[in-house]
């Protein structure tokens, strides 16, 4: 399983033309001058991956993250994210090459998920991705700023992060 | 429970042992604290740095750690691995030697997986499969591929 | 006390507008939360990058947040002028041109003040008085000083 | 005042072998390799100024500052640091052009304080610091991987910095 493409709508400096970007496996870097939005793709997918702390995708609360800027000429104002898996692996138990799984937010912080553009509920969601091993670590996704804290875990830390794995 | 925790701290120990002498050619391990009471002690990770003696990763200095943690996360795949990674700057605070060395073993460690990386710099970026440039642009991030191998800079 | 605080905030307000505008050509600044209840209030620091709206500064971007800190640092400088400066690294998040505007506002402020600066980037480097090199010999951190304008890669 | 010269000795990566650094006014650029003491030359100084939280430096306890790579050939191991100030503009009260302030720490995790060679406690110590404006905060003295967390100062933070400085 990998994420074979990625779109963005509505979502913190992306605005609400959809914004497509298609991927691939091995190495992808991301560059671009400060402040334009590199960190912001990054948030999308832990984002369309269901996290719900407000702080790890750097905002006070979830309705901040949706765009802010310009209005929507097609109506209202919603954040999406959308990621495209491969899933010919077939590691996420459904049968479909492609698997997406979709997260809109409206203005009042609620949100819907979808797989295969099929409404789901949240614990759904996340069980199907969990599954998978889909979901995102502290481990496998590290914010800008914080790699060293990582060296700086207590013993206990260590320990732990290794029977999270077994 | 015991013998599985055993059998999951030595693959993570072999391989950061592994992946840290190829990185820096010194040394790294994991260490129990109480072999005994495995499950309310910890763990303690050790590196030695050519020409020094054997540190706790909390006392190095911030691009050593930097280096220490990305070993550790690349040594706890060998146990499960993630199907992707996402890299926000990890290399902000290394030097180009080192910044050298993350490139080689990552691009190493991403042929079957995917490393999804932020990065400043080159050394990085001219290892990468696919590189995506962002821009501002009437107020939202626009986002462009760049064409391998010649990197506008 | 009330009366103080106000002139000292004015002149932190006045300072932040004039560096910030001349590092980014936006705009940056301060506005009390409860200008009737001040010592049980906060204050809030506001920026607005060009063609951004105005954000606070806790939700901008990593770079665009170590603009900001730097900016209110010199601002404080004109309350009260610190002797000397300690900066480790504080450029790591900032791009090429971000660190140039860095390194012209640090060189300009620090005539008859004291920067001293741990950096690795070029455009702060190129414009120090004095360049010291570091490095590990027989166990130990050895200095030996850089000649201007020269500097060995 | 300004910092006109630092001596270093058996404090962190630096040997018992006396290291003197002469520095001037104006921008100062310290570069090396990882690992090579930048961030250490800076613990010193904030050393000899008399901070006593060891994880302000990096440490778990403050005999942890003690060089512990090589053995002291001139005797016992004691960690040293000293700062020459240029006292030109007499910031610091005492009427002569340089004034050092010496900070040893002996294995114990004991310190001894000296104004120009002569031993003080570390209250006078810090008092006449004080009063030359000389002592370090969080915004004159930016540790590795922390300048953006100014930004993210509370608002009460960012009134009581403009209130300290009054
Ligand atoms: N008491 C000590 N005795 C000897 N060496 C020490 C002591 N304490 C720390 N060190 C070592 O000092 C070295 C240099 O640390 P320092 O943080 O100054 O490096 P640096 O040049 O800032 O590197 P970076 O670019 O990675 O930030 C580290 O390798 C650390 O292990
Ligand atoms: N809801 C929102 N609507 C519009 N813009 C937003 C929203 N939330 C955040 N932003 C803006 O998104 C911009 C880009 O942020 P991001 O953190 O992705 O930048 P970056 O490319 O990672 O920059 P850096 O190199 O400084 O880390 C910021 O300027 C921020 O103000
Ligand atoms: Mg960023
Ligand atoms: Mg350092």
């Amino acid at each position: 399983v990998y994420i074979s493409k990625l779109e963005i709508a509505g979502f913190k400096s992306f605005g609400f033309k959809n914004t497509v970007i298609h991927l691939k496996q091995g190495l992808i870097s991301i560059l671009g001058p400060n402040g334009s939005g590199k960190s912001n793709i990054l948030d999308a997918i832990i984002f369309a991956l269901g996290e719900n702390k407000p702080k790890m995708m750097r905002v006070d609360k979830l309705s901040s993250l949706i765009h802010d800027v310009n209005k929507n000429k097609h109506g209202i104002r919603i954040a999406r994210a959308r990621i495209h898996f491969d899933n010919s692996d077939r590691k996420i138990p459904l049968e479909s090459n492609i698997v997406t799984s979709t997260r809109e937010l409206d203005i009042n912080g609620e949100s819907t998920y979808y797989i295969n553009n099929k409404k789901i509920t949240r614990t759904k969601f996340l069980d199907l991705l969990d599954v998978a091993n889909l979901s995102l670590t502290q481990l496998n996704a590290i914010q800008q700023g914080t790699i060293t804290r990582i060296s700086e875990f207590s013993s206990d830390e260590k320990r732990i992060a290794i029977e999270d794995l077994i | 429970k015991r013998q599985t925790f055993l059998h999951a701290f030595d693959i993570v120990d072999k391989e950061i042992k592994l992946i840290f002498s190829k990185m820096t050619s010194g040394f790294a391990w994991l260490e129990l604290q109480n072999e005994d009471n495995i499950f309310s002690s910890g763990v303690s990770y050790l590196v030695q740095f050519p020409n020094k003696p054997k540190r706790d990763t909390a006392s190095i200095s911030g691009g050593e750690k930097t280096l220490a943690a990305i070993v550790f996360i690349l040594a706890l795949q060998k146990l499960k691995s993630s199907s992707f990674y996402l890299f926000d700057e990890i290399d902000a605070h290394l030097d180009a030697p080192n910044s050298k060395q993350l490139s080689h073993i990552i691009k190493e460690r991403s042929c079957g997986s995917q490393f999804i990386m932020v990065s400043l710099k080159d050394s990085l970026i001219e290892k990468a499969n696919l590189i995506y440039g962002v821009y501002p642009k009437d107020g939202t991030s626009q986002v462009v591929v760049y064409k391998k191998p010649t990197i506008a800079k």
